[in-house]
This record gives structure tokens, C-alpha cells and sequence, in this order.
């Protein structure tokens, strides 16, 4: 799903 | 962003703040593995390389532009300014950290979530980031005893990443289909790593003495 593209940790 | 992210990033924070602390004030970053210290601008460099194409937050695009910058200029610190690079024990930091490189790249080649070109070298850098303390653990343990600032570093180091394992925890059971086994698995190697420095740390913590 579209979450897991976006790296939004560090 | 819950509350274990937050603690972790702050930790992070706080560990590179210490490292860069000691070395800009003191003028010396004795104990310090400055292997250790590139492997960390690897990590960063190959991590955030979408930080100009793909925007998270202002706090996102903000911790990694510090986390670029403190990690670059402490390894340019340690390599080029003369008074601390007098301090840095080349003779004991020999850890061949160029022999962890790659491995995790062919690692990263072979197990990723999507082969694209900015996913493999994230992959790799969440590979590299799990044994990159290793250097410095080795020179901990040749040069016995460390000053409390190194000491502190390298808890807060460790500690960032097991907060963010408290985050993936609480991340899995808030939202659906948060799985990343590659990230959970690199995280848990990583915050192992530490479990022997954890264990003498608190030692001498609860002795009240500096860790040896």
C-alpha cells in the first residue's frame, strides 16, 4: 500500500 | 508520529549532539572509532537520497539534513582539523569496515522490498547502519576505558534504535498492513549489538564510576 512507499521514518 | 518515534529521533539527536559536543568543545574525539563515523555518512548519504524528491515534513527534511551534516563534519573533524585529528588513535581504530560494505550491498541486491535503484540503496543503508558500530565497540574494547561523553554517545546511539522498535511495535498494531520485516529485522540486529555495551554500561552507571 501507498504508506509503506513514502519513507517517512529516518 | 507517535511518542516511541519521537523519543527515538530526539535520542538520535541527542547521540550526535554529545558526539559533536565533545569533539567541537574538548578538541578531542580520543575513543572515538572514526570508521565508525564514515560508515554513519554512508548510511545517512545512501538513506536520504530522496530527501530533495520525495517531502515527508518540515521535521522530516530537517532531521535529515542535521543528521547528513553532523555526521559529515564530524568524520571531516576527525579527519582533517589538526588538534582533534591528534586525538584520534589510528593505531587502535582497525576495524576493516570496508569488509561490512559489501556484504550489505549484495545483501541489499538480493533481499529488498522493491528493486529500484534509491529502494536497494536504502535497503543497504538500513543493512550498514546495524553493523556499523561495530568499529567502535572493537576500539571500546581495546581501549578499555572511554570518557563518559563516549560513553554516553554510544548509549544514546543504541537506545534511538530501540525506541524505534517500540514505534514499529506500536505502528503494527495501529495501522493495517504496517509490515516491514527488512526494517524490523535490521533494527532488532542493530539494538543487539549494543546488548554487551548495555550490560557494562549500567555496571558502571549503578557503580557510579566511568564505563570500563
Amino acid at each position: 500500500d501507498d504508506a509503506s512507499d513514502t519513507k517517512d521514518e529516518l | 508520529m507517535n511518542i516511541f518515534r519521537l523519543a527515538g529521533d530526539m535520542t538520535h539527536l541527542a547521540s550526535v549532539l554529545v558526539l559533536l559536543l565533545k569533539i567541537h568543545t574538548i578538541k578531542s574525539c580520543a575513543g572515538v572509532s572514526l570508521r565508525t563515523q564514515e560508515l554513519y555518512a554512508i548510511v545517512f548519504a545512501t538513506r536520504y537520497l530522496d530527501i530533495f524528491t520525495s517531502f515527508v515534513s518540515v521535521y522530516n527534511t530537517f532531521m535529515k539534513l542535521v543528521f547528513l551534516g553532523s555526521s559529515f563534519s564530524i568524520v571531516w573533524y576527525m579527519r582533517y582539523h589538526k588538534a582533534v585529528h591528534r586525538t584520534y588513535d589510528r593505531e587502535q581504530d582497525t576495524f576493516r569496515h570496508w569488509f561490512l560494505v559489501l556484504p550489505c550491498l549484495v545483501l541489499a541486491l538480493l533481499i529488498h522490498e522493491k528493486f529500484t535503484f534509491l529502494e536497494v540503496l536504502w535497503t543497504f543503508s538500513l543493512y550498514l547502519e546495524a553493523v556499523a558500530i561495530l568499529p567502535q565497540l572493537v576500539l571500546l574494547q581495546r581501549t578499555r576505558n572511554i570518557d563518559n561523553l563516549t560513553g554516553q554517545y554510544i548509549f544514546l546511539l543504541g537506545g534511538y534504535r530501540g525506541l524505534y522498535i517500540l514505534n514499529w511495535i506500536y505502528r503494527y498494531f495501529t495501522e493495517p498492513h504496517f509490515v516491514h520485516w527488512i526494517t524490523w529485522i535490521a533494527g532488532l540486529v542493530q539494538t543487539l549489538l549494543y546488548a554487551d555495551f548495555f550490560y557494562y554500561y549500567f555496571l558502571r552507571f549503578i557503580g557510579g564510576r566511568g564505563v570500563e
